[in-house]
């Protein structure tokens, strides 16, 4: 199989095994917006929020790399992120998406959809400490 | 076979609070 780059972190390749917050294992591919959301339930420290894709651009650095902003949660703060074009993210509803899908499947074999302005991924905050 | 906590896959976006 490919070669991973080092900047592709091991636990988006197919099979990976996902531990979610009751302790259930998963594989990275089967992994549902309700695991997320339950997990962050459990969770103490950890809330999901809704970030929206307002722009998604290429990079000045490489070709390989996309710049994604989003609006982050109810207060739709604007926060931008570099990554790699395959690198995934999840789409409430949808799974895993990213910029360059088939560069997704061929280097991870996830399977992926194309990351769209408009998509709400999951993301998460720091849920408030009192 | 290494286990991933599911936290690790999920971006963390912390936007800037004002309040």
């Amino acid at each position: 199989s490919a070669a991973v780059p080092p900047s592709l972190p091991p636990y988006f390749i197919k099979g990976s095994i996902i531990q979610l917050a009751d302790g259930e294992l998963k594989r990275v591919e089967d992994l549902k917006t309700e695991d997320f959301i339950q997990s962050a339930e459990i969770s103490s420290e950890l809330k999901i929020d809704s970030s929206t894709v307002e722009r998604i651009e290429g990079s000045h650095t490489s070709p390989n790399v996309a710049v994604v902003q989003f609006s982050v949660g109810e207060h739709r703060a604007q926060v931008s992120v570099e990554v790699m074009v395959e690198y995934p993210f999840f789409v409430f509803g949808q799974g895993w998406s990213s910029c360059c899908p088939d560069r997704t499947t061929q280097l991870l074999e996830l399977p992926c959809t194309k990351l769209s302005v408009g998509d709400v991924c999951i993301s998460l905050t720091l849920k408030n400490l009192r | 076979v290494p286990v991933f906590p599911w936290h690790s896959l999920v971006p963390f976006l912390a936007p800037t609070q004002s309040d």
